[in-house]
């Protein structure tokens, strides 16, 4: 279909566009559902005229969820680490 | 406090949005930026500094590539004697790198003096703290992969962060509302030229996507020697060659 073969020449621009090569055997077909499944969810979220901001096709296109949190998210924090409060920016009525 | 403030717009921030690549160092890029930023406010020199310095020598509580947070990365900077510029010490988004020895008193080094928590869960004194320096927060970042543009209002995870970002300033949209603004490290071409902005004054004491629940900042004191900076000495040498003139005289 039409949509079908927009989205596979999507896929290709967006391959160029950000350098991408697969190696892996069927590497490349993989990398295409996911992305299709990313810019459905794309598609969905800007017609919706309650979001107040905008999604696009980017680097991480290609990356699944779960595979997007694991390579790129890394901030470690514990409670002990921000337990010693200081009060030199503490808000208080009427501060300039 | 003011409506509006923009760290960049006051060039305490390096212009050059920064990327980690495939690398879970965000904790690193944070820690750096806002080394940068009140190294910039104290002294007035805009220096980019090195991330890879962090990612392989802080081996406290800091994992490099897999993860860290800059709070801890704060404490090693401090017990490190400095952090060197990102000239010296290059980025190369490569985990097998080995702390490299640096020649810390032959090389240009910024230091900072410790670090301190701005009340947490409280955006109002993360508001005062922003209006004095950028200040680094952990957020809810796994639903802003493909954010472009606007003010973020969600999905995320109002109870804990799991990305290390800097705000560098905040404001107010007049069609969306109260906004953070904020200085990832996914490259220029993620989000508004690298950055984002995210909802402010979040009904939840969290603040959205968490970024009221960790903000920690370094601190940098004036030093002798950053008074004793080259436009203070060319004004001390003038006022003793008046002096001296006005003695002669």
């Amino acid at each position: 279909t039409n949509s079908q073969r927009n989205e596979a020449e999507m896929f290709e621009h967006w391959l160029v566009e950000n350098g991408k090569n697969y190696n892996g055997l069927g590497e490349k077909e993989r990398r295409f559902i996911v992305f299709k499944d990313n810019l459905k969810r794309i598609k969905e979220h800007n017609s919706d005229p309650n979001h107040s901001c905008q999604r696009g096709l980017n680097q991480f296109s290609d990356l699944t969820a779960d595979e997007f949190r694991s390579i790129y998210l890394g901030g470690k924090m514990d409670k002990k680490s921000v337990s010693d409060v200081a009060l030199r920016y503490q808000y208080k009525e009427g501060d300039i | 406090l003011p409506d509006e403030v923009d760290w960049r717009k006051r060039g305490a921030v390096v212009p050059r949005v920064k990327t980690q690549g495939d690398c879970g160092g965000c904790w690193a890029f944070a820690a750096t930026g806002a080394v940068e930023s009140i190294n910039q406010i104290t002294t007035g020199e805009l220096i980019s500094l090195s991330e890879q310095e962090l990612l392989d020598c802080d081996r406290t509580d800091n994992f490099g590539y897999i993860g860290g947070g800059a709070v801890w990365a704060f404490d090693f900077i401090v017990s490190n004697d400095g952090i060197v510029t990102d000239e010296v010490y290059p980025y190369t988004g490569n985990d097998t790198a080995a702390c490299k020895a640096i020649e810390m008193p032959a090389t240009r080094v910024v230091t900072i003096n410790g670090r301190e928590v701005v009340p947490v869960n409280d955006e109002m004194s993360l508001k005062k703290a922003v209006a004095h320096q950028p200040i680094t927060v952990m957020t809810s970042a796994a639903n802003m992969s493909d954010y472009t543009s606007g003010v973020y209002k969600g999905p995320c995870s109002n109870l804990g962060g799991d990305h290390n970002v800097i705000i560098v300033g905040y404001g107010t949209s007049s069609d969306e509302g109260d906004y953070w603004l904020i200085r990832n490290s996914w490259g220029p071409g993620w989000g508004e030229g690298g950055y984002l902005r995210l909802q402010r004054n979040f009904h939840e004491p969290t603040g959205k996507c968490s970024v009221a629940m960790a903000p920690v900042y370094p601190i940098k004191w004036k030093s002798s020697s950053d008074l004793l900076s080259p436009s203070v000495f060319k004004l001390v040498l003038l006022f003793a060659f008046q002096l001296i003139s006005l003695v002669l005289l």
